[in-house]
Formats: C-alpha cells, sequence, structure tokens
C-alpha cells in the first residue's frame, strides 16, 4: 500500500496556470510584476540580471536576499496577489 | 508605503463608484456591501466619501471578468492574479477589475445567502443536519422540485430553518428578465438547451432563456453559481459530474491527480479522457472585502508596500479581524488628510428646561429662555442630518436641537429650536414620525421614546416598551406603511410597529437588504416622503420607489433642502 503512485501530468485545457517548471514560472513572473525589462531615466533598459531582479522581488516582499530562486521564493510567486506590477517603469 | 508616481490622487474628496456587473458567486447584495465595508476601510480614516452610483460614469468603476477582459492586462484563471485597479484618473484611471475565475466568497467557505423559506434571507450553515445525515452544501434531499435548499441553523431536524439556494431553478441575474428563473428547455439559434449555456458568449458566463424560445423572445439572464459548481477550468459554474473516468481510472470525488499543483479538480462529464471538461472543486474562495480593499488602495492613489501585513501588500492573506496598519493609514493620510481630528460644532443653543421630563403638558409656568438662533447656522453645509421626517405634508430636517423644514409653499424656514416647539425632546434625535391616522408624532431618541399629540406629550418611554429588543441602542429610520403600521429601522434590521396596538408584530425583525435591496446597509435615518422611501447616508440618499427599484441617488442639500 506504500507503494508510491506513478503520477502522471497532463495539460488541462483553457488552465492558464499551466504545469511549469520553477525557472519558467520565475521568469514569467519577473516580468509580468516589473522586475525584468526594466527601463533606466534615460530610456535604455536596464541590465537586469536574473539574480538582480530576484534581489529586488526578495526585497520587495522581505524575503531573504539571496538572489537564487530558493524554496521560499518560488512559494512566494505561487501565492494568489493582486496584479498590479510591484516595480513601475 | 508607496504612492504612485506624481502622487496620483482624486481632486475632490467626494469618490462616486458604481458596480458595473456581479460575480455569480456570491448573491448580489452580498457583494454590494463588501465594496461598502472595502470603501469604509478607507473612508473611516481619511475625509473621503464614497457615492455609490447607479448609471453612468463614476469615479471608480467595478467589474467582474475574466482572461481577456478588455484592458492590456488579462486575468490568469483560477488563482495566482486576483484582481488589479489603476491609480486616479479620467476614463479606464481609478477602475477595479476582479477575475470572476476567482471563487468569490468572504474568504472562509461558500456564502450561500438564502431566499423563501423562513430563514429570512440568512447565510447557509455548513454543515448541517437533516434526518440524521451530515450535509456540507446545499441539497436538493427531501424535494421532488429540484430546488436546492439548506438550513440556516447547524440542525434542521430541530430548528427547521431553512431557506432556498441560489440556482438557475429559483433566478436569474443581469440580462433582461428581472430575475425571473430559467425556461427548460429554450431553444438558442435553432437549439435546444435544456441547462445553462456559455454558447454564443465569449466571457464564459453561463446564461439561459427565461422563455421557451430566446430567438423569439430574446428574454434572458445569467445563471448564478450552485455552491457545487466548479471554479474555472473550462467549465465554470457547471456541477462535478461523479464518478468520472479520468485516464481510465474512475473518481467519485474531486482529486489532484493529473497535476502538480495539488489542486482538488473534478470533470464536469462522466468521462474527462473523451469530452475534456473539467473544474477546480469549490475552497474556501478569496474575501471578495479584503481584495477589493486593496484595490481600492489602489484606485485612491496607493502602490504596493513591502510590508507583510500592510493591506497594501501584494500577497493576499485572509484575515478574520481585520484593521488596517499603520503602513496604510500612514500612505493615505500622506494623499488625503487624516479624519481624526475634532469636528467642528455648532455653537451651543442658550436655554433651560426642566431636567426632568415628565408625561405631562407643559404649563405656562415652566421657564423657557431661549435666545436667538444664529441665522448665519448654514443648513447646506450641514452633512448628516439627525433625522429628517414629513409632519404635515413639510418635510422636517433635525440636527443637534434645530430643526429646518420645506414650508407647503416650497419655500425653506429656519433654523427654529425644536426645544421651542417639542420641550421633552433631548437635543438629538434619531428618528421621528407622524401617524398619519391620528397626527401624533412619534420621536425616537437613544433607547427612549416620546408621543407628541399636539402640544401634550407622553414619555420619555422605553423603546422595549413597544417590543423592540433591549439590545437596541437606538431607532434609526421609521416609515408609514398603510394604516397604523409602521416600519422602525436600524442597520441591517427592521421591524413593523402596529401603532394601534403599540406593539412590534410577530415575524420581526426581518434584514433590510432582503427587503429592501441596493440601499447603504448603514444608513442612518430612513423616511417616507411623497411615497417613496428615503435611506440616508450623510449627505446623500437613495430613494427606493414602490416596487422597492432605487429610482435615483441624490444629495439631500440639493435635491431635498433646495440649496
Amino acid at each position: 500500500w506504500c507503494v508510491p503512485l506513478k503520477s502522471v501530468y497532463v495539460a488541462f485545457p483553457h488552465d492558464v496556470i499551466k504545469n511549469m517548471t520553477d525557472v519558467q514560472l520565475a521568469a514569467e513572473y519577473l516580468k509580468r510584476y516589473g522586475y525584468t525589462d526594466v527601463l533606466q531615466k534615460s530610456g535604455l533598459p536596464e541590465d537586469m540580471s536574473n539574480s538582480k531582479a530576484l534581489r529586488k522581488l526578495q526585497r520587495q516582499l522581505g524575503l531573504d536576499e539571496t538572489g537564487s530562486l530558493d524554496k521560499a521564493t518560488v512559494d512566494a510567486m505561487k501565492q494568489p496577489r493582486c496584479g498590479v506590477p510591484d516595480i513601475r517603469n | 508605503y508607496q504612492t504612485f508616481t506624481g502622487d496620483l490622487k482624486w481632486d475632490s474628496k467626494d469618490v462616486s463608484y458604481r458596480v458595473v456587473n456581479y460575480s455569480p458567486d456570491m448573491d448580489a447584495s452580498v457583494i454590494d456591501d463588501a465594496f461598502a465595508r472595502a470603501f469604509k476601510v478607507w473612508s473611516d480614516v481619511t475625509p473621503l466619501k464614497f457615492t455609490r452610483l447607479f448609471d453612468g460614469t463614476a469615479d471608480i468603476m467595478i467589474s467582474f471578468g475574466v482572461g481577456d477582459h478588455g484592458d492590456p492586462y488579462p486575468f490568469d484563471g483560477k488563482d495566482g492574479l486576483l484582481a488589479h485597479a489603476y491609480p486616479p484618473g479620467k476614463g479606464i484611471q481609478g477602475d477595479a477589475h476582479f477575475d470572476d475565475d476567482e471563487y468569490w466568497t468572504l474568504g472562509t467557505g461558500p456564502a450561500i445567502k438564502t431566499y423563501y423559506g423562513n430563514a429570512e434571507g440568512a447565510l447557509c450553515h455548513f454543515p448541517f443536519l437533516f434526518e440524521g445525515k451530515s450535509y456540507s452544501s446545499c441539497t436538493t434531499e427531501g424535494r421532488t422540485d429540484d430546488l436546492p435548499w439548506c438550513a440556516t441553523t447547524k440542525d434542521y431536524d430541530k430548528d427547521k430553518i431553512f431557506g432556498f439556494c441560489p440556482s438557475e431553478l429559483l433566478f436569474t441575474f443581469g440580462g433582461n428578465s428581472d430575475g425571473a428563473p430559467c425556461s427548460f428547455p429554450f431553444v438558442f439559434l435553432g437549439v435546444k438547451y435544456d441547462k445553462c449555456t456559455t454558447e454564443g458568449r465569449n466571457d464564459g458566463y453561463r446564461w439561459c432563456a427565461t422563455t421557451g424560445n430566446f430567438d423569439t423572445d430574446k428574454k434572458y439572464g445569467f445563471c448564478p453559481n450552485r455552491d457545487t459548481a466548479v471554479i474555472g477550468g473550462n467549465s465554470a459554474g457547471d456541477p462535478c459530474q461523479f464518478p468520472f473516468t479520468f485516464l481510465g481510472n474512475q473518481y467519485s470525488a474531486c482529486t489532484s491527480e493529473g497535476r502538480d499543483d495539488g489542486r482538488l479538480w473534478c470533470a464536469t462529464t462522466s468521462n474527462y479522457d473523451t469530452d475534456k471538461k473539467w473544474g477546480f472543486c469549490p475552497d474556501k474562495g478569496y474575501s471578495l472585502f479584503l481584495v477589493a480593499a486593496h484595490e481600492f488602495g489602489h484606485a485612491l492613489g496607493l502602490d504596493h508596500s513591502n510590508i507583510k501585513d500592510a493591506l497594501m501588500y501584494p500577497m493576499y492573506k485572509y484575515i478574520k479581524d481585520f484593521s488596517l496598519n499603520r503602513d496604510d493609514i500612514d500612505g493615505i493620510q500622506y494623499l488625503y488628510g487624516s479624519n481624526t481630528g475634532p469636528n467642528p460644532t455648532p455653537p451651543e443653543p442658550q436655554f433651560t428646561t426642566s431636567s426632568s421630563i415628565l408625561p405631562t403638558k407643559p404649563t405656562p409656568s415652566e421657564k423657557t429662555t431661549t435666545v436667538h438662533v444664529d441665522p448665519s447656522q448654514d443648513v447646506c453645509q450641514i452633512n448628516e442630518f439627525d433625522t429628517i421626517t414629513e409632519i404635515q405634508k413639510e418635510l422636517h430636517f433635525f440636527k443637534d436641537g434645530h430643526y429646518w423644514k420645506n414650508s407647503k409653499k416650497g419655500e425653506r424656514e429656519g433654523p427654529f429650536l425644536t426645544s421651542k416647539k417639542w420641550p421633552a425632546l433631548p437635543k438629538v434625535i434619531n428618528t421621528a414620525f407622524e401617524d398619519q391616522q391620528t397626527q401624533k408624532i412619534y420621536f425616537f431618541a437613544g433607547k427612549q421614546f416620546w408621543v407628541y399629540t399636539g402640544t401634550e406629550v407622553l414619555g420619555p418611554r422605553k423603546i422595549e416598551k413597544l417590543g423592540l429588543p433591549s439590545s437596541l441602542d437606538k431607532v434609526e429610520g421609521a416609515t408609514q406603511r398603510g394604516k397604523g403600521k409602521v416600519l422602525l429601522f436600524n442597520g441591517e434590521n427592521f421591524w413593523r410597529l402596529d401603532l394601534k396596538a403599540q406593539t412590534i408584530d410577530k415575524g420581526y425583525p426581518q434584514f433590510t437588504d432582503a427587503v429592501f435591496g441596493g440601499v447603504p446597509p448603514d444608513s442612518h435615518d430612513v423616511f417616507l416622503y411623497k411615497g417613496s422611501f428615503y435611506f440616508c447616508r450623510e449627505n446623500f440618499y437613495w430613494r427606493m420607489n414602490a416596487k422597492r427599484q432605487v429610482d435615483r441617488v441624490g444629495y439631500v442639500r440639493y435635491d431635498l433642502l433646495k440649496c
């Protein structure tokens, strides 16, 4: 009875939050809420590495600023939230 | 806290809002109340006043939508993104949008308001016992008409208190059928439908015809969600179909199989593998009140805070006893200032009366010294009257020991000292009405009331003597209905007073919103004028006609006082 079930994940039609990897989730989240694709005051795109963007996100959400995609950060990204971007260009 | 770049804010302290449409998840009155409470969160700590409009363009237009709902920021299905709002400004600015792929509740599971039955509109109590069996959702057990029902106490067998749950068999909302129930089967574009459908729409909302043929009659309404309906997926609003087949296996309950996020789902047909119809199973849902309060913060000019306990923190968290964080208060008061300072008080009228008020006719020997009322006291500057009532066909406005009246000629007269005409009354009265049969005038203040017949007065007497509960702190509104019956209001409840018997009729209190839908739940004055009910909140009134339709929201000072 303790044999683990072989789970099969399927793509549900019209499921907007699709099964995606944590890296994919983070990339989409950082973009949607304004942490990447940031413009400088000059209008030029700011050099925003994923690590820098993650630090910014972690600071905004009051998490440890590790700059890496740790579990706490992924969990935070999966929380229900307001759609207004945190960082505004 | 953060404000939007440039400190975007409303220029006026009077901000209007309009609820453009409703979610099928909750009754319209519950949604209206959640929004009103969400605005109150902000008006409690600022000088802001919020007024609801029923048509036209308001500063804050509130709507529910799914996916791509007409702005550049589509919603994302159930969970994830819940809502968004725009900072103050014209057009779409200031508007608030709520994702209707969420399950909107009051945050603790289904908030099912009942209809008919004997529960007077109370919410379902889950779980409840019926014939010894426990039910955690509305049921059709015990009925032959398929109408889902629930108990509103924990034990139906003992209490026998019940109401019907929202279903398309009971009513529809929106559309053009005044809430009529669905008519099944109905014909749409030549095809027969025996349940609500999303056909013909691209927004996923379920609808039905309210006559047998939509093609000829064009009568329709939207279907309320049953409490057992799935959320999101591609069958929102349909019930789970148990058992269902998924990857060849049969399931008789919601499952998380097939998903890596652990969320429970079910199929809405008997075979997912062939039909691919599914949705998420109902959960606790999101508190519309909390999310709305957050979004209205944006609509007023606040951006996200990084304080975890602040309302303006971007993540949702259910809080039972909500109060604003200091950070939120600092933010909104930075934009609009506070309302915590002392309110301006009118000069005290200097007069003396007997301190013991007896139920007797005042004698000429009683010394009542009055001074002139300051004529500069501007009635048009008064934001909230203690009471408004019609006496001898003249509308009277009472405030802090003074009153004004609109004469039969339509001219405004006053201020007069209340003590001069009705010396037994305290300075502040909460409501008054004139018995149209006897011309007796009833005044209520706190837990007491007085009855004037000409210059003779009876009182003060305790309102308990009328059969009102001893816990009631005051009567805030009164309207005479028919001969010898008066409705007495206090917030969410009202009672019917039999003037002849001088007692409250059986079956009361009733819920104000169950009978008078669409008026503010916190009206501080209710009165009858020219055949319409008026519900007042501060300087605004909601006028309800005899058909119980709110046909106007207006200003007391402009429309009634003719300022």
